[in-house]
């Protein structure tokens, strides 16, 4: 797993 | 996106309605920390900058405006309109407290060392414990109006709901995002002696008394 790129969450 | 981040997003956007409704209604602040208020909207700000860099989906651009123009309105409310109600004795917590640690914490403990993701890290550490203010007033006045504590159970309930968000995503897809599963830990857990009194109290029909 990788650390998120872009913040998809709110 | 699953269902237990748009059933937080909607806890979310249920929390702020209520907020907003109860102020409007009320034409009263009375027992509303303004400085909680300025917390979240610095929160939003910070967060959503990225708004005009990113696009993720109709459905977050849309709730980013809405949280970012609820959370202004609010504290229009609070600071202009019904400034004559705003309980300035009670909404005592020094904020500063909160927001130089978790600019501080931001700068030593991110993602990138750039200026939208330090500001997004700010934002997620600032969320944490934006509610502070407010659940000190709450234990200063000794007690809460009902429609106040069903807007901390909805507030609190969304970050708890995302927990369970970020649970799905590790075992799906392999995503985590080990700061915002910290800070959301952290933020749920200064609920937790509300979530206690609203079940065994406020949904007894009983008022909210916290022992001050």
């Amino acid at each position: 797993p990788q650390v998120v790129e872009d913040h998809d969450e709110l | 996106m699953n269902i237990f981040r748009l059933t937080g997003d909607l806890a979310h956007l249920i929390a702020i309605i209520i907020l907003l409704h109860k102020i409007w209604k009320s034409r009263s602040c009375a027992g509303i920390s303004g400085k909680s208020q300025v917390l979240f909207a610095l929160v939003y700000t910070t967060r959503y900058l990225d708004l005009v860099t990113s696009y993720v989906s109709i459905y977050n651009t849309f709730m980013k405006f809405v949280f970012l123009a609820t959370s202004y309105a609010t504290i229009y409310l609070i600071y202009v309109k019904f400034k004559a109600t705003y309980d300035h004795n009670h909404d005592t917590f020094r904020i500063e407290f909160l927001i130089l640690p978790s600019l501080a914490l931001a700068l030593l403990i991110n993602h990138y060392f750039n200026f939208l993701e330090v500001l997004w890290t700010f934002s997620i550490y600032l969320e944490s414990v934006a509610i502070l203010p407010q659940l000190f007033m709450v234990s200063k006045t000794g007690e809460a109006e009902s429609i106040t504590s069903h807007y901390l159970f909805a507030l609190g309930s969304y970050r708890a709901l995302y927990i369970l968000n970020w649970i799905y995503r590790y075992a799906t897809e392999g995503h985590y995002d080990l700061i915002a599963i910290v800070a959301g830990v952290v933020q749920t857990v200064l609920y937790c002696d509300f979530f206690y009194l609203y079940i065994t109290k406020v949904l007894k029909g009983k008022k909210l008394q916290l022992p001050a």
